[in-house]
């Protein structure tokens, strides 16, 4: 599965 | 932004500014890694690389120039200040980087997203955030006299993974695409390594005693 929305945590 | 999430961010936040108040103000580095604090340094460089290519939100930015800025300053303090740096127990701080650093290097490079350069730095920095705990760990177990701040210090980082997953859990159930295993096993593995700690905090804070490690 592509990753997503994860990137905008820190 | 769920609760959740807002809510880790903040115990996270409170936790290295604890940190850096505490040592900026009573001159002291007593019982703090600096080998954690260079580990967490270096986790934050190697994850905000995105700072320079992409714009998420200005919460973001900011967060992210705060934490590069307070780990930054915790290891200068820790390693220039004339007088901080006195108070610094080298002698119990044996925890070796390269222990840490190699092996999370190694797994990013064979199991991450994508092979570009930002990827991977990205995915060991969650590698190594996972287990850069362990030399503070370690020098609390040495160390046996815990004082409250240093406590504080590392029970408000455990609580901020712990509502990271929740906030996981959460986005899980929220948003369709929401999917990142690499995220979720690295941050399941550094929220247990903080579950015996936990243990003997309740315990001391229940019992009303001074927090000790067993040996």
């Amino acid at each position: 599965a592509e990753e997503s929305g994860v990137k905008d945590e820190l | 932004m769920n609760i959740f999430r807002l809510a880790g961010d903040m115990t996270h936040l409170v936790s290295v500014l604890v940190l850096l108040l505490k040592i900026h103000t009573i001159k002291s580095c007593a019982g703090i890694s600096l080998k954690t604090q260079e580990l967490y340094a270096l986790v934050f460089t190697t994850r905000y690389l995105d700072l320079f290519t992409d714009y998420i939100s200005l919460y973001n930015t900011v967060m992210k120039l705060i934490f590069l800025g307070s780990s930054f300053s915790i290891v200068w303090y820790i390693r220039r200040h004339k007088i901080v740096r006195r108070s610094y127990d080298k002698d119990q701080d044996t925890f070796r980087h390269y222990f840490i650093v190699l092996p999370c290097l190694v797994l990013a490079l064979l199991i991450h997203h994508k092979f570009t350069f930002k990827e991977v730095m990205w995915t060991f920095s969650l590698y190594l955030e996972a287990v850069a705990i362990l030399p503070q760990l370690v020098l609390l177990q040495r160390t046996r006299n815990i004082d409250n701040l240093t406590g504080q210090y590392v029970f408000l980082l455990g609580a901020y993974r712990a509502l990271y997953i929740l906030n996981w859990i959460y986005r899980h159930y929220t948003e369709p695409h929401y999917v990142h295993w690499i995220t979720w096993i690295a941050g399941i593995v550094q929220t247990l390594l903080y579950a015996d700690f936990f243990y003997y905090y309740f315990q001391s804070w229940k019992n009303n005693v001074k927090l000790q490690l067993p040996a």
